[in-house]
């Protein structure tokens, strides 16, 4: 454990907390969209199958948890809770285009070809790409509320942080994985372009994120 | 690989 990955991993617990709190506070999860979040229970439940199989530490298995339960939690308002407030037909994005090839690269390209590495490998992939439909909705309907933004600086926010981890644990510990690495690389690309509308329009203008 | 240090990464 070093600076970055506790930074990392406290900042990937925020967005979800701000996020779950958000849509509990208000009773609406307007302008949130509900494929991001099967994708991110997705992206959690196959990854933390590793649960039953190693225990790493009280730490590890306690934040695996309450990432599952909190993802799980946030999916049950959006489409159960709080359905009256989703809005469906701005959140449109066919998560088959992200499934499909994200499912095909895991089979191709894991580290063993056992159920529990391609599902491994799929929850990689998949969370690289799991931020698009919430993009695709943003850049739809032209404005995202301030807290929402709040929420995806911090999952950005959280790989970011992951990469100088890895940095660090390549030159401390000879520790390098490759499929992690590249995949964390093209997810923070993905929130760069957020990122600069973030500190221009959020950071230094008022409330709302409205696009031009 | 193996590596469990994979597990250790959230």
């Amino acid at each position: 454990m070093n600076i970055f990955r506790l930074a990392g991993d406290v900042s990937h617990l925020v967005a979800i907390i701000i996020l779950f709190l958000k849509i509990w506070k208000s009773k609406s999860c307007a302008g949130i969209s509900g494929k991001s979040q099967v994708l991110f229970a997705l992206v959690f439940t196959s990854r933390y199958l590793d649960l039953f199989t190693v225990f790493i530490s009280a730490y590890n298995t306690i934040m695996k948890l309450v990432f599952l339960v909190l993802s799980y939690a946030t999916v049950y308002l959006i489409y159960m809770r709080f359905r009256g407030s989703y809005d469906s037909e701005n959140d449109s994005f066919r998560v088959e285009f992200l499934l499909v090839p994200v499912t095909g690269l895991a089979f191709l390209e894991n580290y063993a070809f056992t159920p529990l590495e391609i599902l491994w490998t799929f929850s990689i992939f998949l969370e690289a790409v799991a931020i698009m439909p919430q993009l695709f909705m943003i850049t739809k309907t032209g404005e995202a509320e301030s807290i929402t933004t709040h929420y995806l600086f911090f999952l950005g926010l959280y790989r970011a942080l992951y990469l100088a981890n890895w940095v660090w644990r390549y030159h401390t510990e000879g520790f390098f994985d490759q499929i992690a690495v590249v995949s964390g690389v093209v997810q923070t690309i993905f929130y760069c372009d957020f990122f600069y509308l973030y500190v221009t329009r959020v950071l230094r203008g008022s409330g709302k994120m409205s696009l031009p | 690989s193996q590596d469990p240090l994979r597990h250790d990464e959230l």
